[in-house]
């Protein structure tokens, strides 16, 4: 039977990382790799 | 593929920084991270204390990482919210390591199709390549199985998917996040230079007649002998379950034509311990004797026993059945070693069967402590109804709490198609000696990848921790607190009666796709490995490298001074600079780059190649005005004074003349 008061980690969702990025604003290089000041330049 | 230049490698001991604002369950997490890259590849990781360099991991908005070694001192990487999975933890690591996703090597066109009429707008550049002046995939194959590719439906505009592979079977394998491929590790490994695991000892699936090195034991009456299928049983090895012609071996001890008392031992190679201890894990399939054993020891040498000293360590209690059961035994082995399986026919009466070990596996990792084997795994995914749960039997950890893992087969309500798993506290009438709410005890749910070699296995694993804080939904009550106030009273299948707490852990564990895959379910069963661990050690910040340098020496382990004091508790370094103790004082190392610096007491300035070369030019310009103001002056005092001079002249001239 379901239990109704077990907790969700995940919120239900299969949240791949560039799901989670994407959802926490970030707009990163390829989803989630952060470049340094000479790489951006 | 990786990016390419020696100066992006890291050493082969990465020093890291646990931030204090990481969850607890994701400190945890990230430490089993560490573990599988010290089982699987040469990677170790190590408290940062004071190095120039090194990793700073904390709570970000999200999961992210710079590509190799930035040499910018504190270099950060992100395990946010979410982010608490061992999988996305490794993910974000390969990145630090050096390595870009798969999908952006150079060849990738050859491998899959990006759809580009199906990504969100702008966010085309996610799927740029770099060429192979900038990246290597380092003489791999592409690899739609390594866990940096990207999903399928990675930044999507619609329901369509955005990379659609060329051979349509790796559809949906790409994306997985669940441990290192094969070739993730192979990439790792000609990066680095690895040859081998840094706590992985040995791995043995009996498939060579070499048998790994193994030995009949010296002294015993009878031996181990080396087959495909047993008198008795088992018919099959557990490596290949029978599957491959001409392969398939195990090693068979026949207690049936042995005589009562005879042993047979089956001992290791030589094998060397860095850490002092080790997990023993095998398949046992008894078909012997009820009163028969089978016994592990070690063989221990030092210079006083060069020739070994055995030592008993358990007797292995898998009693007759008609199974490869799994076994762990931990070992706590500091010196040279073998491990030594002792079969034993004690009993009398006749038996046609035996005693059978396969897929032998030592690491200096600990063992598991809970084993749940759901048996018939494939039919009961297919035939339970969305929504309906199974329990492993309650099991009580070593310090005294007990849980069980909730396994939803076809998933909950909104993930059909997926295993949903959960953790959940339990009591008993009557239990005592608890701290109500449970203060955290990380409970690690492990789908096991019944691969033969350890190193080889993408086992998939979710963990959950107890926070004793943490309140229930729309509740004011704890959510970790004593199950026989917060839980509900259950029956077991022995007519005992307990409670069970709420909860814990995810609908989205595995898809049965991937559950399916590899050997996730191996004979019809599925194995699930349990832990609970106490980790609340993790809820103290980590400290920070000492001021006191530590002697260099294996011997004497007295420090410079008794009572280190951290000078750089009282210093803030500004722009990612590093406080270190330079002459017994503290100061910051500021973070440089090609063309560009901080600099001041705490980094607080900038200079860059143009600051500098304005301020060539204004000092040359200042010493060019002060040289002609100098030179003018010099002119016009040497003009007066010749002036003067010639004025005087004339006047005696004058005199003279007269």
């Amino acid at each position: 039977t379901t239990n109704v008061l077990d907790y969700d980690v995940d919120s239900g969702r299969d949240l791949d990382i560039f799901d989670i990025n994407e959802e926490a604003g970030l707009n990163l290089v390829e989803g989630d790799i952060v470049l340094d000041e000479r790489q951006t330049r | 593929n990786s990016i390419i230049g020696d100066e992006y490698r890291w050493p082969k001991t990465i020093p890291y920084y646990m931030e204090d604002d990481l969850e607890i369950n994701a400190k945890g997490v990230i430490l089993k991270a560490f573990e599988q890259y010290r089982l699987k590849t040469c990677i170790d990781f190590k408290p940062w204390s004071g190095e120039a360099n090194y990793i700073s991991i904390f709570k970000g908005g999200g999961c992210f990482s710079s590509v190799g070694n930035r040499r910018v001192g504190k270099q950060s990487l992100s395990i946010g919210s979410n982010c608490d999975r061992i999988a996305t933890i490794e993910h974000e690591f390969l990145h630090a390591l050096g390595f870009w996703h798969e999908q952006s090597r150079a060849d990738r066109d050859d491998y899959v199709n990006i759809m580009w009429d199906r990504i969100s707008e702008g966010k085309e550049h996610n799927f740029n390549t770099y060429n192979d002046n900038t990246s290597s995939s380092l003489g791999v194959p592409y690899d739609y199985g390594s866990m940096m590719h990207y999903s399928k439906n990675a930044f999507r505009n619609g329901t369509e998917p955005t990379i659609v592979t060329k051979i349509p079977a790796f559809s949906d394998v790409i994306g997985q996040r669940m441990e290192f491929s094969d070739s993730d590790l192979l990439k790792l490994h000609r990066l680095y230079n690895c040859t081998q695991g840094s706590t992985f000892l040995d791995s043995c699936d009996f498939e060579r007649e070499n048998i790994c090195g193994m030995i009949q034991g010296q002294g015993d009456k009878a031996d181990w002998v080396r087959v495909a299928k047993a008198d008795g049983g088992p018919n099959t090895d557990y490596s290949n379950m029978g599957k491959c012609t001409g392969s398939g071996y195990f090693m068979h001890f026949s207690t049936g034509t042995a005589n009562t008392g005879d042993t047979a031992l089956l001992e290791s190679r030589l094998l060397y311990p860095k850490r002092g201890y080790q997990c023993l894990q095998f398949f046992y399939y008894n078909s012997a004797g009820p009163s028969d054993s089978l016994k592990i020891h070690v063989r221990e040498y030092d210079n006083a026993n060069p020739n070994g000293k055995l030592r008993f360590i358990k007797t292995i209690d898998g009693s007759p059945q008609d199974l490869w059961q799994l076994h762990h035994v931990s070992l706590d082995v500091k010196k040279k070693f073998r491990v030594v399986f002792q079969g034993t026919k004690e009993g009398s009466g006749t038996f046609a069967g035996g005693q059978s070990l396969d897929d032998i596996n030592l690491s200096e990792t600990t063992c598991p402590e809970f084993i749940w084997r759901v048996k018939n795994f494939s039919h009961v995914m297919e035939n339970t109804p969305t929504n309906t749960s199974i329990f492993s039997p309650p099991f009580t950890s070593k310090e005294g709490y007990t849980f069980q893992m909730e396994l939803y087969p076809s998933g909950k309500a909104g993930s059909p198609g997926e295993l949903s798993a959960y953790a959940h506290l339990v009591a008993r009438e009557g239990d005592t000696g608890q701290i109500w709410p449970c203060p955290w005890k990380q409970i690690t749910m492990m789908l096991m990848d019944q691969h033969p070699h350890i190193q080889k296995r993408m086992s998939n694993q979710r963990s959950v921790t107890t926070d004793p804080n943490m309140k229930a939904t729309d509740s004011d009550r704890f959510f970790w607190d004593d199950p026989r106030k917060v839980g509900v009273e259950v029956t077991h299948t022995d007519g005992s009666k307990y409670f069970r707490g709420p909860g814990s852990g995810t609908a989205v564990y595995l898809t049965h796709l991937r559950a399916k895959s590899r050997d996730f379910i191996k004979g019809g069963d599925a194995i699930f490995l349990l832990t609970m661990e106490d980790v609340s050690h993790l809820t103290v910040t980590q400290p920070l490298p000492s001021t006191t340098q530590q002697p260099v020496t294996t011997a004497v382990t007295t420090t410079v001074t008794t009572a280190p004091i951290n000078l750089c508790l009282s210093v803030q370094c500004l722009n990612n600079g590093v406080c270190m103790v330079d002459e017994g004082k503290a100061a910051c190392r500021c973070v440089v780059g090609d063309d560009w610096w901080y600099y001041g007491d705490s980094c607080q300035y900038k200079g860059s190649i143009m600051d500098k070369t304005t301020l060539a030019l204004a000092s040359s310009l200042s010493v060019l005005g002060v040289m002609l103001l100098v030179t003018a002056v010099s002119v016009i005092c040497l003009k007066k004074k010749y002036k003067k001079h010639a004025n005087n002249s004339s006047v005696v001239m004058e005199n003279i003349s007269a």
